[in-house]
């Protein structure tokens, strides 16, 4: 029964345009949009490349609890499901995606925390799907990064671990370094924007570290304040000797001078530790929410809110440059950027996943 | 933001950082 529903699904229907499309005037145009029929609750999606029959094409990951499926594009409206894993005990919790990895993703599985991160592969001949553990415990975060990489923290404050491991061309971990851990449990991870060797994390206590990726060393520790509990970092980039930072803040207050602030650009300075805010990127007048999910890429930031609508910022511009409400009723519950092109992923609990191009 | 506030700026900070943490 399930193959035969998978298969009466795998082609999606060309897209309807909603009836909100109105409000997004030249910002957000519906491509095409995808539905998920496992029956299990939807919890993310991405996009990466894939290589079929010696060609690479740009695909689109989706998960739900218990299965996660690889899309190919057959035009710029359709998508066929052409690979998927199973998962029988434990439900996926995220997609890690790799940076310049082509034909691997990872996730990342558990209840409330993760438990297991595994690479999603397929055989050499294309013709079965295929797993492999890489690491299992208390793990808390966990990061894809350039060059083939992927970093994860485990276990609790006095026997924290945070582990780099670089992949081989089967899937399995090649090689493993292990930094040196804060004396704070880490929550996530965040490069370094044409940094390499860098490495940020944020911890519990709202501080940010900063790791040298090529030694291992711990190189500082800064306070970002005590305004904005549990922000993460989204973004960073170094300029002129200082670290510039995209925070996002779940816990921020709507104030009638600011609005109610989801983001936020801060800048750093690492020799000092010292901070300063630069740009709070709040939500129109007469929006309301907190930030519940997101992304960044580039300089655009993408927020799925508490209200159930996704908000669009541009971060050079410090204004919110697209609405994108609920559709059909339904709340959307996360939102990613496209790694292969422009276009920006949203996803509902049901399963549907709409690709609009910004 | 007033560069003031941040103190003395190094465009090596990467490096100076290294050097100075513990290995």
């Amino acid at each position: 029964q399930s193959t035969e529903q998978e298969q009466s699904a795998s082609l999606t229907e060309v897209a309807e345009l909603p009836a909100c499309q109105s409000s997004n005037p030249g910002h957000l145009q519906l491509v095409s949009k995808l539905k998920n029929p496992s029956g299990s609750c939807s919890v993310d999606v991405s996009a990466m490349w894939w290589e079929i029959a010696g060609f690479k094409e740009p695909c689109i990951i989706t998960a739900c609890e218990y299965v996660v499926s690889l899309w190919k594009p057959l035009n710029t409206l359709q998508w066929e499901k052409l690979y998927s894993w199973h998962f029988t005990e434990v439900p996926v919790l995220q997609i890690v995606p790799v940076p310049d990895v082509c034909n691997l993703v990872c996730v990342a599985l558990g209840n409330l925390e993760i438990r297991e991160i595994r690479s999603l592969l397929c055989s050499s001949d294309g013709k079965r799907e295929k797993q492999v553990l890489l690491s299992s415990g208390n793990i808390k975060a966990v990061l894809g990064l350039t060059g083939r990489r992927l970093v994860s923290s485990s276990g609790t404050l006095c026997d924290q671990q945070v582990e780099i491991m670089t992949f081989a061309e089967d899937g399995r971990s090649k090689e493993k370094q292990f930094l040196m851990p804060p004396e704070e449990t880490v929550l996530t991870f965040a490069e370094v924007q044409g940094m390499q060797e860098a490495l940020l994390g944020t911890t519990i206590m709202n501080n940010i570290v900063i790791w040298n990726l090529k030694t291992g060393q711990l190189l500082k520790k800064m306070h970002i304040g005590d305004r904005y509990q549990a922000s993460v970092c989204r973004k960073a980039y170094s300029e002129m000797g200082l670290l510039f930072v995209v925070l996002s803040h779940p816990c921020a207050k709507e104030s009638e001078l600011l609005g109610s602030p989801v983001f936020q650009l801060i800048v750093i300075n690492p020799k000092t530790t010292l901070s300063v805010g630069v740009m709070l990127y709040c939500l129109p007048q007469g929006q309301a929410g907190r930030f519940l999910e997101g992304d960044v890429k580039d300089h655009f930031a993408a927020a799925v809110l508490t209200s159930g609508t996704i908000a669009i910022w541009d971060l050079l511009l410090g204004h919110c440059t697209a609405l994108l409400p609920p559709i059909s009723d339904q709340h959307w519950s996360f939102v990613k950027w496209s790694g292969t092109d422009s276009h920006l992923l949203a996803g509902q609990k049901d399963g549907n996943i709409f690709v609009y191009r910004y | 933001c007033n560069q003031a506030d941040l103190g003395p700026i190094s465009l090596n900070w990467f490096e100076e950082l290294s050097l100075e943490a513990p290995p």
